[in-house]
């Protein structure tokens, strides 16, 4: 897949801040 | 909830002091927390940081989460 790029761009580091803080969320009532 | 709202909540997360603002070193509290590596949440801090004045106001910061919502950079104020 030429859209898969090895490492984390700044956009995708971000987001997975952001889906982490979510999860974490959802996790704690 | 929105997504001012929402970004309040992380922001608090990150800004355990109630300082008004989050640093870098707020930042590599969540390490542990998070499933994030601390050059990850460095990467997150730079990126967040638009002025680049080391510190992360909740403006600055819901600013990335309204981008990260919805892929712009709409301010969610």
């Amino acid at each position: 897949d030429p859209n898969m790029k090895g490492g984390q761009t700044s956009e995708g580091v971000l987001a997975n801040f952001f889906n982490s803080l979510l999860t974490k969320k959802a996790g704690s009532p | 909830s929105t997504v001012l709202e929402k970004s309040q909540e992380f922001f608090q997360i990150c800004d355990t002091e109630g300082k008004g603002f989050i640093t870098r070193r707020d930042m590599q509290r969540l390490l542990g927390e998070l499933p994030l590596s601390a050059e990850d949440l460095e990467n997150v801090f730079d990126t967040l940081d638009a002025d680049g004045n080391g510190y992360l106001t909740v403006e600055e910061f819901s600013s990335g989460f309204s981008e990260f919502m919805f892929g712009t950079s709409a301010s969610a104020a």
